[in-house]
């Protein structure tokens, strides 16, 4: 998180806010909702509350306008810049601005007036930009359904206000950091041709093109995945990669989402009803058998006849041997299997059934 | 097509300048960017914006950075003005 400059903070703790005039786009409560909600995000990790006048000079007053309107930055019509937002401070002071040439929505589509609303806030409290992606105080517009400050704006928020007074100290999601020695993965798989690690809402991506890992959140290519995957395979023969949390399953090519998802484990691959979810899979190309992953043990699918191998499940330990009883995340790449656990990662060759290499998890990202 | 790049790349370049003169602070006095481009400013602000989102920092205005610049955000500089 980053402060703004000289560290402008509102002296009070109670501050109160004016909503000037409304968007055509959306009814007046969906816009009076949109606000009391995202002032209410840095209500619950700080000291500050927040309360609606109707009329007169309000601490924070929000208003639509476009192009020029009369501050030092003008609006550059639809797209560009949605909002803006002043420091703390008397008068034009923590004023919020949002574009109305921007279409405003209490949805998914753009742009939504909470998401942005939230964002601005921040400024107005004397956050700047963060370069934390996963941060709500992020310069660019990511909307994937919710609204969440991360733990790097609560850090931000809490440095200039001191704690919530509220008993349960809330806590904001941590956006993975690449060369983490800690990181740990929910779900890995290749993705024509590109490995890709899955980590809460998002992934990272390496490929042997581009050095850099790339760290982005999962719904920016499948808007209606879940987050906190559990476990991902991909089939190169069908170009169809298959995501898993809980007993459902979703499937994809490309970036498209395949249509009748998600559905269930037990009926399409035979799974018992013991079984609540799948650690971890991996398609193997030259047998064109899928492993599942459960707890201690494994099972085998062949995905031409669409049936689970009779004999199975089996012990991990029995016939991977070397690489532990419980597996996070595993993925197939020039006839080797990679196995994760925690912060180790296992080569194995699944011909000789040797691990090859012991590595850090992270070995993928060139730290 | 060839106008059509170099229409194009016009474009580009005066997106370039301005998202730098909104958000980091460049200043310009109304000379063409095709003079700023090789001298130090527009690289080392293009360099702290690349820094700021993760990019490879290039000082050149590639594709991956273009692709940044031209997503919807908010219009707070990045850097104080």
């Amino acid at each position: 998180y980053a402060l703004t400059e000289g560290n402008p903070r509102w002296e009070h703790t109670h501050l109160t806010y004016r909503i000037e005039n409304y968007t055509p786009d959306l009814p007046r409560e969906d816009v009076n909702n949109a606000i009391q909600k995202a002032f209410q995000l840095w209500s619950a990790v700080s000291p500050l509350t927040f309360s609606q006048v109707s009329e007169g000079q309000a601490d924070i007053m929000l208003s639509f306008v476009r192009r020029n309107h009369h501050d030092n930055s003008d609006f550059d019509g639809p797209e560009g810049q949605l909002a803006h937002a002043f420091q703390p401070g008397p008068l034009i002071g923590g004023d919020v601005h949002f574009d109305e040439d921007e279409t405003w929505t209490r949805d998914f589509r753009n742009y939504n007036l909470y998401r942005v609303a939230a964002h601005e806030l921040g400024h107005s409290l004397g956050l700047s930009h963060s370069n934390d992606i996963g941060a709500l105080m992020y310069p660019h517009y990511f909307h994937s359904g919710d609204v969440l400050l991360s733990q790097d704006d609560i850090n931000g928020i809490q440095t200039i206000y001191g704690p919530s007074t509220n008993p349960t100290k809330p806590k904001g999601p941590q956006t993975p950091q690449v060369c983490d020695s800690k990181l740990t993965f929910d779900a890995i798989t290749m993705v024509r041709g590109d490995v890709m690690f899955f980590k809460d809402r998002f992934y990272m991506r390496v490929n042997s093109h581009y050095p850099e890992p790339e760290l982005n959140f999962i719904a920016i290519f499948w808007p209606n995945l879940p987050s906190s995957l559990q476990a991902a395979y991909d089939i190169v023969d069908k170009d169809e990669v298959r995501f898993f949390k809980g007993d459902k399953y979703w499937a994809v090519q490309g970036q498209e989402m395949l249509p009748g998802y998600p559905k269930d484990i037990y009926r399409s691959f035979g799974f018992p009803r013991s079984v609540k979810r799948i650690d971890a899979a991996v398609f193997e190309e030259d047998t064109g058998k899928t492993y599942f992953f459960v707890a201690n043990k494994y099972w085998r699918y062949d995905e031409d006849k669409q049936s689970m191998d009779a004999g199975y499940p089996k012990l991990i330990a029995a016939n991977f041997p070397g690489i532990g009883s419980k597996v996070d995340a595993v993925f197939q790449k020039d006839g080797f299997f990679y196995f994760f656990h925690g912060t180790r990662q296992y080569k194995f060759d699944p011909k000789t059934k040797r691990v090859l290499t012991l590595e850090k998890s992270n070995s993928w990202f060139n730290c | 097509l060839p106008a059509a790049t170099s229409r194009m790349q016009e474009d580009d370049e005066k997106m370039v300048q301005k998202y730098l003169e909104s958000y980091y602070n460049l200043r310009t006095d109304g000379e063409q960017i095709e003079r700023k481009r090789k001298s130090g400013p527009m690289v080392e602000k293009l360099k702290q914006m690349q820094e700021f989102f993760g990019l490879k920092v290039t000082g050149k205005p590639d594709a991956e950075t273009l692709n940044m610049m031209k997503q919807a955000r908010c219009g707070v500089p990045d850097v104080v003005r």
